[in-house]
């Protein structure tokens, strides 16, 4: 995706050999017209599989889950990492491993919006050691739904999160593939 | 709105004389389509303000922000409440009081996204005692930039939050308001 592409090398900082920062169009202030193309472009990758739920977590992962299910009519529900006033029934848990916190989180959704057998799109910023969509893909299978596919914005894919999910039979659309973050450069598969 | 009234009456949960959810549409869940058209018609009701940015907080308000910043093509920033690892230069810094947890909370953006003199409208999911809207309108301050208006889509009018917004003379359009959730009962004005 030429626009995605162009808008990391201008605008993507690489932080470390391990961490890029989009905060200037993803993570932090957000490109709406960015995310709409990158929904319409998620659609076109992922055309015939039924999809009827987009799923994903909070917070970067929600604006290119809204467009997508803007474009395909479908609802997007957005898994927690954080106790909310109202999402307390019928949870389904799920543990997340975080390396680089050294710590296990809890991500919930609640049963009542992911039914048997719905076929679901999980979609997601970041595509790093693949922890949070094992999570995420884990949700949706305690619900007994399908995981049709990933839709990932950035894929570092020198880290082994593409690895994991392929091995396990996923199939994962990344709009971008970042083979190295070295020497302060960006360079794409 | 007609549609989000008809999604609130169908759908909204009242969990107590203080508290409606609405995770099947808004704060879990989400109705992309519904949020297109909550996005078109703030859009409407801020015609002219020539609004150049947008500011709203992880994690509901992101999906209403996006939408909106579609229809008038300028930039969503979502105010943090949690470290993130790459939001860590030049942060601006607003304490936001929860009445329900007792405590107090920081809330960040970075000033390299707002701009003095940027045109900023607010969108939030909820409003109910402004302690979060009056953050945002902080942080919007603190870069000089002005608060053109707060766009909220659900208002619990019986709560203190609209009142003290309008004393300070923000403009705020809410799309539904909410008189009373009495009785199991939701009722608007
Ligand atoms: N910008 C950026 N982010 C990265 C990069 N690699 C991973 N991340 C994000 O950092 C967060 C790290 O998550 P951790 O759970 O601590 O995982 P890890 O140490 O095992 O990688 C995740 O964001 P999150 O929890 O989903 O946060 P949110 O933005 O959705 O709130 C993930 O998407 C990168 O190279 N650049
Ligand atoms: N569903 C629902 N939510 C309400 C209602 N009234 C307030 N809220 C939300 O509950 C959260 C409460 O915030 P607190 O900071 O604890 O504030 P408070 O006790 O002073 O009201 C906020 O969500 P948040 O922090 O913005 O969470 P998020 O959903 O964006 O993650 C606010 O939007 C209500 O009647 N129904």
């Amino acid at each position: 995706m030429n626009l995605l592409l162009e808008k990391i090398k201008n605008e993507g900082r690489v932080l470390s050999e391990n961490v890029l920062k989009v905060d200037s169009f993803i993570n932090h202030q957000i490109d709406p017209k960015l995310m709409y193309e990158v929904g319409i472009e998620f659609a076109r990758r992922f055309k015939n599989k039924q999809i009827t739920k987009i799923l994903t977590i909070e917070s970067s992962g929600i604006a290119p889950a809204v467009f997508l299910g803007l474009e395909l009519d479908v609802p997007v529900i957005f898994a927690r990492k954080r106790k909310s006033i109202t999402l307390n029934d019928n949870l389904l848990v799920s543990k997340v491993h975080s390396f680089t916190k050294q710590e296990t989180n809890d991500v919930t959704i609640s049963k009542d919006y992911i039914f048997e057998n719905d076929n679901v799109l999980i979609v997601d910023d970041f595509l790093a050691n693949g922890q949070a969509a094992l999570g995420l893909i884990n949700l949706a299978e305690q619900a007994n739904a399908n995981v049709v596919g990933i839709g990932i914005i950035i894929e570092k894919s020198f880290q082994e999160g593409r690895s994991l999910l392929l091995e396990k039979g996923y199939h994962i659309e990344s709009l971008a593939r970042i083979k190295s973050l070295a020497n302060g450069q960006v360079s794409f598969y």
